[in-house]
C-alpha cells in the first residue's frame, strides 16, 4: 500500500467542471502573469492577517475573482507552503 | 490556465482570451477581507471597495498572436498598463524587453511598498511555515533588512512553432490511443502473471485465453470504468501525457520524492499541468522546509501553437541545473523558436551553495551565455532591477 509522506501534495478534482470542457475555440497561446505579493515573504505576514495568509481563503471564495478572469477550477493540489489551482481555459 | 496561491502571494496565469486584470479589484479586496491583509479605499473591510495594499506586483506577458481578439484592458500594453496603474496606488513601471517586430516580452514591475515590511520584533513562536527565528535570518524578511525577502528565482520559457509531430502529443485523440495501448500492455502482463501463478511456469502471452475466468475479472465492469475514465477523463489523459512526453522527468520522484503533478488534456487538444516540488529532505539548509512549483501550458494547434514552462524550483537544488531545464523542457517540444526569461532576487545565491561572491558572479555569467544545443541564440538582453536581475534570451532553430 502507498502511503504519502506528510509533505505530499493532495489533489482534489473538480469533476462538476472538468467532465464537459470544450476547447475548441481555443487560438491564443502566450499566457498573461500576474504576481500580487502582499507581504515579502511567507515569515513575514502582518499582525493582522491570518496565520496562513491567503491560504486560508477557502477555495469557493476565489470561484467569483475566477469568473471575473473567466476561469473555473478544474482542480486543487494542496500542500502546506501552495496550494496550485488548475483553471479551464 | 493555473492559479497558486501562497500565504504571503497569488500567482495566476492565464491563457487564451482570459481577462485576467479584471479579477485585480476582487482579489486585492478577498486578500483584505478574507485573509486579512491591510487596506485601504474603505474605512471598513467590509465595504465593497476594500482593497488590499500590494506589497508588490509584477505583470508579464509576451506579445499576442492575435491581440485584436483579446477582451477588456488586454487588447495593448498600453491600455494593460493604464489598468494597472489605476488600480495600484503608486503605479509601477512598464518595460518592453525584446525586438518589436520579433517575439517580445512585456514587464510591469512595482516597488517594494516599504511601509508593509514587519516590525522589526523577530517572530519567535513559528513552525510550520511560519516565521522561526532561522527563516528570519536566512533570506527572509527580516527585521534587520527592511523590504527585503525570500530568495526568489523564476524560470520561464515560452516557446513557438512546435514541431508538429511532438504537438500531435497534445490532441485527445493521440493521447486516448496511447492510453488505450497502455492499458492493453497492462492488462497483458497482469494476464501473463495470472497464468504463471496459475501454472507455475512462465506462459506465453498469445497461449492465454483470454476468455478464461481470469480475462473474464480483468473485463469486469469495474475495469472497464477504470478504461473509460483513463481513455477519456482529462485529469487521466492529463498524467498518461505528463508521462509519455517526459514531463514528469523534469523533476523525478527519484530526486523529489514528495513532488506530485496535476495534469489536465483538454478536448479536442491543449494541455495544462501544476507540479508541487516540496524540497528534497538532502537539499541544502537554505532550502529546508521549502516548496515550489512548475507550471506548463500547451496549445498545440499548427499556425499557432505555443507552449509556456514556468518554475520557481531553484537550479541546481540537488537536480538538474537551469541549463539543464531548459534543453529538457526544449527537447519536449522541439520549437521554432523560444524565449527564456530568468528573474531572480539580486545576489540571491551568493553564498547557498558554499561559494563566494566572486565565484556566484563567474556562475551567472556562465549561465548568461549558457548555449542550447540545436539552436541558434539571437538576443541576449539584462536588465538591472532595484533588487532583481532579469535576462532575456531568445532563440531559434539552427
Amino acid at each position: 500500500t502507498f502511503s504519502p509522506s506528510e509533505g505530499t501534495p493532495h489533489l482534489t478534482i473538480n469533476h462538476d467542471v472538468a467532465a464537459d470542457l470544450d476547447s475548441s475555440n481555443a487560438f491564443e497561446g502566450p499566457e498573461k502573469l500576474l504576481e500580487v505579493w502582499f507581504a515579502p515573504s511567507a515569515a513575514a505576514l502582518p499582525a493582522s492577517a491570518a496565520p496562513s495568509g491567503l491560504k486560508s481563503v477557502p477555495a469557493e471564495t476565489w470561484v467569483g475573482m475566477l469568473d471575473m478572469v473567466n476561469c473555473k477550477i478544474l482542480s486543487v493540489l494542496e500542500s502546506e507552503a501552495v496550494d496550485a489551482y488548475l483553471l479551464s481555459e | 490556465s493555473s492559479m497558486f496561491v501562497f500565504p504571503h502571494k497569488l500567482i495566476l496565469k492565464t491563457c487564451g482570451t482570459t481577462t485576467l486584470l479584471l479579477g485585480l479589484q476582487r482579489m486585492l479586496h478577498i486578500a483584505a477581507a478574507n485573509a486579512g491583509f491591510p487596506f485601504r479605499n474603505a474605512v471598513s473591510v467590509d465595504h465593497v471597495r476594500a482593497a488590499a495594499i500590494p506589497y508588490r506586483v509584477f505583470y508579464s506577458r509576451k506579445n499576442f498572436l492575435f491581440p485584436d481578439k483579446q477582451r477588456g484592458p488586454h487588447r495593448s500594453w498600453k491600455q494593460e498598463v493604464k489598468y494597472l496603474d489605476d488600480m495600484i496606488e503608486g503605479g509601477g513601471s512598464a518595460y518592453m524587453v525584446g525586438r518589436m517586430n520579433g517575439d517580445h516580452w512585456y514587464l510591469y514591475i512595482t516597488s517594494p511598498n516599504k511601509t508593509l515590511t514587519p516590525p522589526l520584533t523577530p517572530n519567535l513562536e513559528a513552525v510550520n511555515g511560519h516565521p522561526t527565528p532561522e527563516s528570519m535570518s536566512n533570506g527572509g524578511s527580516g527585521a534587520n533588512s527592511p523590504g527585503a525577502h525570500h530568495n526568489d528565482e523564476t524560470l520561464e520559457i515560452l516557446m513557438t512553432d512546435l514541431d508538429p509531430e511532438i504537438a500531435k502529443q497534445f490532441f485527445l485523440s493521440n493521447a486516448s490511443a496511447v492510453a488505450t495501448d497502455k492499458l492493453a500492455a497492462e492488462t497483458q502482463e497482469a494476464r501473463r502473471k495470472a497464468a504463471v501463478s496459475r501454472n507455475g511456469l512462465s506462459t506465453p502471452i498469445e497461449e492465454v485465453d483470454v476468455f478464461d475466468n481470469q480475462g473474464a475479472d480483468w473485463l469486469s465492469a469495474k475495469k472497464l470504468d477504470a478504461i473509460e475514465e483513463l481513455t477519456t477523463e482529462g485529469h487521466a489523459l492529463g498524467t498518461v501525457v505528463s508521462e509519455s512526453c517526459g514531463l514528469s522527468q523534469v523533476y523525478p520522484t527519484s530526486v523529489y520524492p514528495d513532488a506530485r503533478v496535476d495534469a489536465y488534456l483538454f478536448s479536442p487538444c491543449g494541455f495544462s499541468a501544476n507540479g508541487v516540488i516540496p524540497a528534497p529532505a538532502t537539499a541544502h539548509e537554505d532550502q529546508h522546509n521549502s516548496t515550489h512549483y512548475f507550471t506548463v501550458h500547451v496549445t498545440p494547434e499548427p499556425g499557432f501553437s505555443f507552449a509556456s514552462f514556468e518554475t520557481n524550483v531553484p537550479g541546481r537544488q540537488n537536480g538538474k541545473t537551469t541549463a539543464e531545464i531548459i534543453e529538457h523542457v526544449v527537447g519536449i517540444f522541439r520549437p521554432g523558436r523560444f524565449s527564456v526569461t530568468v528573474f531572480e532576487t539580486k545576489g540571491r545565491s551568493a553564498n547557498p551553495y558554499g561559494m563566494g561572491d566572486e565565484g556566484f558572479k563567474n556562475l551567472a555569467m556562465q549561465r548568461l551565455v549558457d548555449p542550447v544545443r540545436g539552436y541558434r541564440r539571437i538576443d541576449r538582453i539584462v536588465h538591472d532591477f532595484e533588487d532583481y536581475d532579469l535576462v532575456f534570451r531568445f532563440y531559434e532553430r539552427e
